[in-house]
């Protein structure tokens, strides 16, 4: 599962 | 953080900028898809929804206003403010093909289906088809006005450049996201038409015009 940090990308 | 993504984020705000530049300064916004800019916003919109629970980095949290904001402005001057000089005429593109579509997909192919997710992931698949009505409306007017493919230009520079960022980051972290990379070479495929117009004909001085 990605977590939320993953989302470290614009 | 890499020079990429760097360049790729700072490609994204110039295209923005020029964009918002262009309309306020000719009062006009003649050649401007106002679908394009309605899906942009529902890009950020929908992507960001996370701006005030999940703190990466104030660079992150100061951009993700700076897009939305900018985004919405933009929708703004076209719907309202500058209302009288939009094209509607030729700013015909049935958006619902995209956007029905694409919500579909973004339930059925994501990483984890929770609410948060399932918008990130609409946003994702939205973003790489969000330019289709700007280039189908150059491709009824036949033409563009300079400053317009300049816009376009850092716009389709901005998702090329994250996709060397992915590479990048696949090689070096060993972090790849599939969703992001196939929607960012979707969209990246969808400029190329117009990246060969670009650098063949703007580039030599010329005005942007598709052969009609």
């Amino acid at each position: 599962e990605k977590s939320q940090m993953d989302k470290d990308e614009l | 953080m890499n020079v990429f993504r760097l360049i790729g984020d700072l490609s994204h705000l110039l295209a923005i900028l020029i964009l918002l530049w262009k309309i306020w300064k000719t009062r006009s916004c003649s050649g401007i898809s106002g679908k394009s800019q309605f899906l942009f916003a529902l890009v950020f919109t929908t992507r960001y929804l996370d701006l005030f629970t999940n703190f990466i980095s104030p660079y992150n949290t100061f951009m993700k206003i700076v897009y939305i904001v900018c985004s919405c402005v933009t929708v703004y001057f076209i719907y309202v403010k500058f209302k009288a000089t939009y094209d509607s005429n030729h700013d015909t593109f049935r958006v619902e093909f995209l956007v029905v579509p694409v919500g579909g997909l973004a339930f059925l192919v994501n990483h984890d289906f929770t609410p948060l997710e399932i918008l990130w992931t609409f946003s994702i698949y939205l973003e790489s088809v969000a330019i289709l009505p700007q280039l189908f409306m150059i491709s009824k007017t036949g033409e563009a006005e300079t400053i317009t493919s300049h816009y376009l230009f850092a716009l389709g520079a901005y998702r090329a450049l994250y996709i060397v960022n992915w590479v990048y980051r696949y090689y070096f972290e060993g972090f790849f996201d599939l969703i992001a990379i196939v929607a960012g070479c979707v969209q990246t495929i969808l400029y190329c038409d117009f990246f060969y117009l670009y650098i063949t004909k703007v580039l030599q001085g010329k005005k942007l015009s598709l052969p009609a």
